[in-house]
């Protein structure tokens, strides 16, 4: 969180009063609220800045400024409906807060009033988000970037698992050897404790001077205790939500084709990344696994014309393959996909692959399809008809202009999902991240079924895979709100054996679970299955028929305006308090889709610079704080006419 | 034309204009290590307007990658593209990409065209297109340099002198001729500059817009901020 004072040629600080983050985690879900207050030292009214990170996958709940004793509560409005406010405030010469995408993992929220001379702000920002489990830990990521000394800082996080809890870690990125004992981690059986709170002189850089340490990630990490097969299952005030991950399970082999794009565009660095990761991920191979290598351009060709058992030999053969692998020519995504589907198929036919095994397709392509079928809708079509269901398509989308919402549908409607690569150092380790998290596959075709006279509004049941390191969560409604046990199954197929289990699940008892604790966050369980339906039928609306769009796009419309989510369908709406200057005039915050943060990255990279809400030109000040940005845009020199 | 350095990591830009007599040809960027060289041909307006200033900009540009064979003229009429024995033309009026040797053009119609040479440059050139009846202005371009990492420490020309960034300070603020541009003095390569705070309009999201970006204006044809006089830049040919 931070606090800004606007430029002006004659700076006057504001003094950032106190900085609490406060992160309640309940069953994987997460009820964040950020406060800030700041004290406006100047003898005239000055605008205030509030700026805060938040994770990319939460949504906003709550915002709220109290000035003056007087408390402007934000309120969630359809979107289209808050636009027009927000047009007609713009067109007034009004400025409105907005939320903005910031690196590739947090969006940044951000809103400005007017305060009057020696006068406080206090801003509160909740949100909530339901922590995802990857490689075998949930992560809750602070981004504290307070940019002055603060009299009173606080990060505090209370992490409430019923199931237990195995480990706890924390790091952060401005930790130095003297802040390190500073951080408090007090975990016991059910619950973890993390509090961090240096005083004024544990902030500063160095004895006398005002700059501050703090500037940078706070990450928790930590896993639950896991015993029983059937999962965990939590019924909450006539909710219920189910955690599987079981113990024990063997991995499934995989059979995978590696479709590489090595068309003109992958040239440079793309192309080099592509190599290098391709040389780790072929190391990863596990001796039981088939694989084969698809490298197009607007050619196609292969390494193998049959999928290959990934023995040591082999896969030294393949590196040596890869390593030749260089970029030029145009792009044949269709033919390639169709290339590596008939591959599985007729080899699958044809028994060369184990019976007991995974296919799926990894493709790596920056995207823009421009020769064979170059229709993305035609693509997606072709691909699905041919899978017919029998293979997992992963996309990996990589760069900045990679068309991420082709990709996305693509996997989608061929039981996978799609990723996008930042160009960066670090562009091999995420393409190894993900294969990392997909080459696992512990179950596939798992159903998890509750009695249909029970239960109902469930979220989604049926899952392709169950990957080692992740969960698979699905919630509900009890049909019946006294009901608290009811049977639970799940089958899917593992690999020796098919998976079944059957079980009871019963009500928790908060009261004997969490003695001393006050009552958390009551409604959680109803949130969960609220934020995880809404998540589920965003995804159906990019990917389902057109009916399904729309009704997913209604359900999905109302339940973020019952629940108070800004979703990408809502906008939340507070009114600032009428100045001097002018009207009350409303503040808008959104939640980007992902394709809107590709678009603000690509701005940003060609139009890094800040705006200035006022009409004098502003100048950098070292007095001044100026915004910061997780990875500073390259510079730019042009010319152009005036 | 004006002339834009935008430095991110000061959250902060310089800026000059330079004008000269119509049909001057200005080196943009030189490195000879990497075998680039832009430069660029002004143009006036059609006819002297009511307040007597001549305005220029640039109409034409000339860009070669020694190393990698490749010429390309890009004017406001259409562009070439020569690449060992081959040519290629193309009108403003398509939209195209192209995906060459070392080189991938994707050309926007009436609008823009991005040209990435291979572990060198990235660059835009931005098309103003003009009401051909208008009775001054003509059509003009813009360039813009998207990525220039790769070039060499000893890259120079109007543009190229700052891409490996500048050291300057500023002080002394106080109220310019206009209340909303106030002037400074900067300390830069040893001098000290009178600067006015301002706008220059970066065209890349809305080309017919732009977007004001604030900036420290260089007086007298960014005299005391670029290495020697604009005069130094002047070359007879385009390529």
């Amino acid at each position: 969180a931070r606090l800004l004072q606007k430029r002006s040629t004659q700076p006057v600080r504001a003094e950032v009063l106190s900085v609490k983050v406060d992160c309640a985690v309940t069953s994987r879900f997460a009820h964040t609220v950020m406060t800030s207050t700041a004290l406006n030292k100047a003898n005239v009214s000055q605008e205030i800045f509030f700026e805060v990170e938040l994770p990319k996958t939460a949504f906003i709940t709550n915002f709220s400024m109290e000035i003056d004793g007087q408390v402007y509560v934000g309120e969630v409005k359809e979107k289209e409906t808050a636009k027009k406010q927000y047009e007609k405030a713009v067109s007034s010469g009004q400025t409105a807060g907005l939320v903005k995408a910031s690196g590739r993992k947090m969006e940044t929220f951000s809103v400005s009033v007017n305060i009057a001379a020696e006068s406080n702000v206090t801003f509160v920002l909740t949100h909530e988000e339901l922590l995802q489990r990857k490689l075998g830990q949930y992560e809750i990521l602070t981004r504290v970037k307070p940019k002055q000394l603060v009299q009173e800082f606080q990060i505090v996080a209370n992490i409430y698992e019923p199931q237990g809890i195995a480990y706890v870690e924390t790091h952060a990125t401005f930790l130095s050897n003297e802040l390190l004992p500073l951080v408090e981690k007090t975990v016991t059986e059910k619950k973890a404790h993390i509090a961090f709170s240096p005083s004024l002189d544990q902030q500063r850089k160095c004895p006398g001077c005002d700059g501050t340490l703090i500037d940078g990630d706070f990450v928790i990490m930590y896993d639950v205790k896991r015993t029983s097969s059937l999962g965990d299952i939590q019924i909450v005030n006539g909710y219920f939500v189910h955690f599987f991950a079981p113990p024990g399970l063997s991995r499934v082999p995989t059979n995978v084709v590696f479709v590489i794009d090595r068309s003109g565009s992958m040239s440079g660095n793309k192309m080099h990344q592509t190599r290098e990761a391709m040389v780790a991920i072929l190391q990863d191979l596990k001796e039981d696994d088939y694989f084969a290598i698809v490298p197009f351009d607007d050619e196609i060709i292969w390494w193998k014309e049959t999928l290959t058992k990934a023995t040591k030999e082999n896969v030294t053969e393949a590196t040596e393959y890869v390593k030749g692998l260089y970029a030029s020519g145009g792009t044949n995504i269709n033919g390639a996909l169709l290339k590596g589907v008939n591959m599985l198929l007729t080899d699958r036919a044809e028994k060369r692959i184990p019976e007991r095994s995974i296919n799926m397709i990894l493709l790596l392509t920056d995207g823009m399809p421009n020769h064979g079928e170059t229709d993305p809708k035609r693509i997606q079509e072709n691909m699905a008809s041919a899978n017919a269901g029998n293979m997992t398509l992963f996309s990996l989308g990589f760069g900045n202009d990679v068309d991420y919402s082709f990709l996305n549908v693509l996997s989608q409607k061929n039981k996978g999902l799609a990723r996008r690569i930042f160009e960066g150092s670090d562009a091999t380790l995420q393409l190894k991240g993900f294969y990392e998290e997909v080459s696992s596959p512990l179950l596939s075709e798992v159903d998890l079924r509750y009695p249909d006279n029970a239960v109902d509004l469930l979220t989604s049941n049926h899952f392709s895979q169950l990957f080692n390191g992740s969960e698979i969560v699905v919630a509900g409604r009890l049909a019946d709100n006294n009901l608290d046990n009811f049977l639970v199954e799940v089958v899917g197929q593992g690999f020796e054996d098919n998976f079944q289990v059957q079980g009871k699940s019963a009500a928790l008892d908060w009261a004997t679970t969490y003695p001393d604790e006050k009552y958390i966050f009551g409604d959680f369980t109803e949130r969960l299955w609220a934020y995880l339906t809404i998540q589920q039928l965003l995804e159906k609306r990019k990917s389902g028929s057109s009916d399904e769009k729309v009704n997913a796009t209604a359900k999905a419309l109302d339940m973020s305006l019952r629940y108070s989510f800004v979703t990408p369908l809502t906008s939340m709406v507070v009114t600032k308090p009428e100045t001097e200057k002018g009207p009350d005039s409303p503040l808008i915050a959104d939640k980007l889709t992902e394709e809107e943060r590709q678009q603000a990255e690509r701005n940003s990279r060609y139009h890094h610079r800040q705006t200035f809400p006022s009409y004098n030109a502003p100048i950098p000040s070292s007095n001044v704080p100026v915004p910061s940005y997780n990875a500073p845009a390259p510079p730019s020199y042009f010319v152009d006419g005036d | 034309p004006h002339f834009m350095i935008e430095l991110p990591n000061k959250d902060d830009a310089l800026c000059f204009n330079i004008n000269d007599k119509p049909g001057t040809i200005f080196t943009l960027v030189k490195d000879t290590k990497s075998g680039i060289l832009v430069n660029g041909q002004i143009i006036g307006d059609k006819q002297i307007p009511a307040d007597g200033k001549i305005y220029t900009y640039f109409w034409r540009f000339g860009i070669i990658h020694r190393n990698l064979g490749v010429k390309m003229e890009v004017s406001t009429n259409g562009i070439s593209v020569f690449q060992d024995d081959s040519r290629l033309k193309l009108r403003w009026s398509n939209t195209t990409s192209i995906k060459g040797d070392g080189m991938d053009i994707l050309l926007t119609k009436d609008r823009s065209l991005t040209v990435t040479l291979k572990d060198s440059v990235k660059f835009v050139i931005l098309l103003h297109k003009v009401w051909k009846k208008h009775p001054y202005h003509r059509d003009y371009l813009g360039f813009y340099t998207l990525d220039t990492h790769l070039l060499s420490p000893s890259v120079h020309g109007l543009l190229g002198q700052f891409y490996h960034g500048i050291e300057y300070t500023v002080s002394n603020l106080r109220p310019g001729e206009v209340p909303e541009k106030p002037d400074a003095t900067m300390h830069v390569k040893g001098r000290e500059l009178n600067v006015t705070r301002g706008w220059q309009r970066d065209f890349r999201s809305d080309v017919k817009n732009g977007e004001n970006v604030p900036c420290w204006f260089i007086h007298r044809n960014g005299t005391g901020l670029i290495d020697g006089e604009a005069s130094d830049y002047i070359v007879s040919g385009l390529f």
